[in-house]
């Protein structure tokens, strides 16, 4: 199946 | 700050809608308006509410700060105002409080109450500024019955936008199940209407839990845009009057 990713895969820290 | 928003509503209907989702947040004051950003603790969804200054009048911010505070403190507070108050924000430099003054626009009751500050270390993440391959405009009620429905099947639903329409699809242990729907005017109704803006085929997979956690925030505009590209998170936006908006960042689920 398919794994959750993270919005911090996506979206840099500021 | 000095910020008065015609309906104490709505303010109640966005934090109705995110309080699931995350706790303790900041409302960033700065003069173009109210910001919140904030992840779920799983870090898997984003919450980016902004209010901005013409959806207040007045509007006056003169320093930015940020008012940390605990959502269900202040829903608490919230409740207490009735359905067509009037409600003004105010904050004082460097506050200890927020202070929330409800008014009745027909008669002379007017209520105060002040809620403690939190200070809440969070970080700002940077969203990219995306040229998203589908851009899909809907009910936002038939979304939230799409979400609800499928989830009755199983905890994942697979997005794919082509030229046919939007197909929404779900497969559990009881069996499997789908919703497409294509592009529709309704002149009389156009909150009925279905917008599918397409650049290239996209299909993603998402949790519904987050998804139908997402819906709740329905009452607060008639229709709901999706946005996605793959491999990236999906935006669900719920649009407010002024260009407000509240919106949902849901990371993909990836791999085999």
């Amino acid at each position: 199946g398919k794994g959750q990713s993270s919005i911090f895969s996506f979206f840099g820290k500021k | 700050l000095e910020a008065r928003l015609e309906q104490a509503n709505l303010l109640k209907k966005v934090v109705d809608a995110i309080k699931d989702l995350v706790q303790d947040c900041n409302f960033d004051c700065n003069d173009s308006g109210i910001a919140l950003q904030a992840m779920d603790n799983s870090h898997v969804a984003l919450v980016s509410m902004m209010l901005k200054s013409e959806s207040f009048s007045p509007f006056r911010c003169d320093r930015n700060i940020a008012l940390g505070i605990n959502l269900t403190s202040l829903q608490k507070v919230l409740r207490c105002a009735n359905s067509e108050d009037i409600l003004t924000l105010k904050a004082e430099d460097a506050p200890d409080v927020v202070n929330l003054v409800f008014e009745s626009a027909d008669s002379d009751r007017l209520s105060e109450y002040d809620i403690k500050l939190m200070d809440i270390d969070q970080e700002h993440l940077g969203i990219p500024e995306t040229e998203y391959a589908a851009n899909i405009s809907m009910p936002s009620a038939e979304f939230q019955k799409i979400c609800r429905d499928l989830m009755a099947l199983s905890e994942s639903v697979a997005i794919e936008c082509t030229k046919e329409g939007v197909k929404f699809s779900c497969n559990g242990d009881i069996g499997s199940g789908s919703v497409t729907l294509r592009s529709h005017t309704n002149v009389d109704k156009p909150e009925n209407n279905v917008e599918i803006d397409l650049t290239e085929p996209v299909a993603l997979t998402f949790s519904l839990k987050y998804l139908v956690n997402f819906c709740k925030a329905s009452g607060l505009s008639g229709q709901v845009k999706l946005c996605l590209s793959n491999e990236v998170p999906l935006l669900v936006e719920y649009g407010l009057a002024s260009n407000s908006y509240l919106r949902f960042y849901l990371a993909p689920k990836i791999g085999d």
